[in-house]
C-alpha cells in the first residue's frame, strides 16, 4: 500500500 | 453589498454538486472582480479552489469585500429547487449573515425566493504556487470520467504515467490489474464539437493518486474537457474552464508516495 501524502506538505499556510 | 445574477443557475449546482462530496462547508470570498471559494478536504489530501469572475455574471455588483460561510448541505437543498433553464440572482448585505437566491424562470412566469442563513467558517487558507508542470494533459471530460469509473472497481491507487506519445492510467489491485492508455487524437462529439486528447510533456512523469478522490473529481456535466497537471511528488492538478469567462473549478490533490 501507498502512503497518502497531506497537501499542506505542498502547500504553506497564508 | 454583494448582487449577482447568472442567465443559469445550473452552472451554480453543477459547481455544488462536484464538491459537496468533498466539502461539508466553505467561505466564499466576495469582492469586485468575483467570487473564490478555496477549501481543503477534512483530511488534508485534496484542495478546492473555484474562482468565479465577475465578468461571467449577466449582472454583478460587490462593492464592499465579504465573505459568505456557507453550508453545502443547505446551500444544495436551495440549489435542487432550481430547474436548469432558471436564471439564478444571488445577493447579500454587508453583514454576511444571510444570503438571497431568486430563481426565475426563462419566461419570467416562476420566481421562487430563498434565505439562508450563513455562518462563521474559521478556514485556513493555503498560498498555491504558480507551478509550471512537467505534464499537460487535456482531454474530455466524459473519458476521464469513463477512466477513473472503470478503473476503480480495481483498487484504490490509480498510477498515471506519460511521456510524449501516450499517457497511460494504471491500477493494480489484489486479484487483477487494469489499465487504459490514451494518445493524442482529435474526434467529433454528438454535438459536433472536436474533442481531442493533448498530451504535453516536457518530463516523463510517473504518479500515484488516490483513485477515490481522482473519481469524485472526474465530472463530466462541468466543462467538455478537463486538462490534468502532473509532475512527480507534487499535487496533481485537475481543472475544469467554465464556458464564457466565468471562471475555472481547480482540484488539487496530494500524491501518494511508498
Amino acid at each position: 500500500t501507498k502512503r497518502q501524502s497531506s497537501i499542506k506538505s505542498f502547500f504553506k499556510p497564508k | 453589498m454583494l448582487e449577482g445574477r447568472l442567465t443559469h443557475a445550473s452552472t451554480l449546482k453543477k459547481i455544488v454538486e462536484a464538491v459537496k462530496d468533498v466539502i461539508s462547508e466553505a467561505n466564499f470570498d466576495c469582492n469586485d472582480s468575483g467570487i473564490t471559494l478555496q477549501c481543503m478536504d477534512s483530511g488534508h489530501v485534496a484542495l478546492v479552489l473555484l474562482q468565479l469572475n465577475s465578468d461571467g455574471f449577466e449582472d454583478y455588483r460587490c462593492d464592499r469585500n465579504i465573505t459568505l460561510g456557507i453550508n453545502f448541505a443547505a446551500l444544495t437543498k436551495v440549489l435542487k429547487c432550481a430547474a436548469n433553464d432558471d436564471s439564478l440572482t444571488l445577493k447579500a448585505d454587508d453583514s454576511g449573515d444571510r444570503l438571497n437566491f431568486v430563481f426565475e424562470s426563462q419566461k419570467g412566469d416562476r420566481v421562487s425566493e430563498f434565505d439562508m442563513k450563513l455562518m462563521t467558517i474559521d478556514a485556513e487558507l493555503l498560498s498555491i504556487p504558480d507551478n509550471d508542470y512537467d505534464v499537460t494533459i487535456k482531454m474530455s471530460s466524459a473519458e476521464f470520467s469513463r477512466i477513473c469509473k472503470d478503473l476503480a472497481n480495481f483498487g484504490e491507487t490509480m498510477n498515471i504515467s506519460a511521456d510524449k506519445e501516450s499517457v497511460r492510467f494504471g491500477v493494480e489491485g489484489d486479484v487483477s490489474a487494469a489499465s487504459v492508455v490514451l494518445r493524442p487524437n482529435e474526434t467529433i462529439d454528438e454535438d459536433e464539437k472536436i474533442v481531442s486528447t493533448s498530451i504535453m510533456v516536457k518530463k516523463e512523469t510517473n504518479v500515484n493518486l488516490s483513485m477515490k478522490f481522482l473519481k469524485t473529481f472526474a465530472n463530466s456535466s462541468l466543462a467538455g474537457s478537463v486538462t490534468l497537471e502532473l509532475q512527480d511528488d507534487i499535487p496533481c492538478l485537475i481543472k475544469y474552464v467554465f464556458p464564457n469567462d466565468l471562471g475555472v473549478l481547480c482540484f488539487y490533490l496530494a500524491p501518494k508516495g511508498d
